[in-house]
């Protein structure tokens, strides 16, 4: 379970980092 | 991060692009022509066929055409940074094209392709570079994302 609870965590910080760049505005415009 | 390890998965990632050029291993991108190929698909308008014209396909085991070629590679991504994306890369040491040239540098390597990594994921396509990366195996997703972020805090406006 502990490993299966890191592992879904680890997940979430890829998600959520990935999720955040792809909601970025980048640009010289951005 | 081991700078090895960062390198062996920017190749990775670069096995997402369809490419013509061979680009599997350090050595087959010692010549920049599959950097080169990838950069004009992430951005088309600036990485022109006009500017692919310039890159000599046939470097071969001529270290100093291939050197030719990594710079053209290197300079054309700073000036992508700072005339598209608007950004400065200050306190990144940049990678020395000439040890790449010479030695296929794994760690030198590593650093022209977190740059170019940095383009993919903040060009007009991102979405979908950003996607093929979560794809990727999870070691590899977090040694991308931890290339981004280390780029990300050496960015100034």
């Amino acid at each position: 379970e502990g490993a299966k609870g890191a592992a879904g965590a680890s997940e979430g910080v890829l998600a959520n980092f990935f999720n955040s760049l792809l909601s970025k505005k980048t640009g010289a415009g951005g | 991060m081991d700078k090895t390890e960062l390198c062996e998965c920017l190749v990775q990632w670069l096995q997402t692009f369809n490419l013509n050029a061979p680009h599997k291993t350090v050595e087959d991108l010692g010549d920049g022509v599959a950097m080169s190929e990838a950069l004009c698909q992430i951005a088309p308008d600036y990485f022109s066929e006009s500017w692919f014209g310039k890159i000599k396909q046939d470097a071969g085991e001529n270290w100093r055409l291939r050197m030719s070629n990594l710079k053209k590679v290197l300079t054309g991504v700073l000036d992508y940074y700072s005339e598209v994306l608007g950004q400065q890369i200050n306190d990144f040491t940049l990678p020395d094209v000439t040890s790449i040239a010479e030695n296929y540098d794994v760690e030198e390597m590593g650093r022209l392709l977190q740059l170019i990594l940095g383009c993919a994921v903040n060009c007009d396509r991102k979405q979908e570079y950003i996607q093929n990366i979560m794809g990727m195996e999870e070691a590899v997703q977090h040694a991308v994302m931890n290339a981004i972020q280390e780029l990300m805090n050496k960015e100034a406006p």
